[in-house]
C-alpha cells in the first residue's frame, strides 16, 4: 500500500 | 475537438487483457501488481519510474485500465528505442481523463 501524496505513489522510487 | 486516443483500439485490447490477467480489485491494479510486469521489459528502473508517473494519473498509487494502458503504450515504445518524455503528450491522455 501506497499512502496518497508525494512521490511515495510510485512504485520504482 | 477531440483527439484520438494514440494507443489503438487493438492495443487496447491487448493491454486490457493483460490487465485482467493480474487480478485488479475493484478495477485497479497497486503498484506491488504493476511493478513486476514492467521490471520483465527490463528497462532501467529510473525509466520505469518516470513511466509511472506518466501514467498514474491521479497519483494514488494505483493504476486502472486506461492508466495501465497508458504505462504499457510507454514500455512498448521505449522497447522500439523511444525516448519516454518527460511529460504526457495530449493525444496520450486518456479520453476519460481529459
Amino acid at each position: 500500500q501506497y499512502p496518497a501524496g508525494g512521490s511515495s505513489t510510485n512504485p520504482f522510487l | 475537438p477531440d483527439l484520438p486516443w494514440v494507443v489503438k483500439p487493438e492495443e487496447k485490447m491487448k493491454f486490457h487483457s493483460i490487465f485482467d490477467s493480474l487480478g485488479p480489485v475493484g478495477g485497479m491494479l497497486s503498484g506491488d501488481k504493476v511493478k513486476p510486469v514492467l521490471l520483465n521489459s527490463k528497462l532501467p528502473v529510473d525509466i520505469l519510474g518516470r513511466v509511472w508517473e506518466l501514467s498514474d494519473l491521479d497519483r494514488d498509487g494505483m493504476l486502472d485500465k486506461d492508466e495501465f494502458s497508458v504505462a504499457m503504450y510507454l514500455v512498448y515504445r521505449a522497447l522500439e528505442g523511444e525516448p519516454v518524455p518527460m511529460s504526457l503528450p495530449p493525444p496520450l491522455v486518456p479520453p476519460s481523463k481529459r
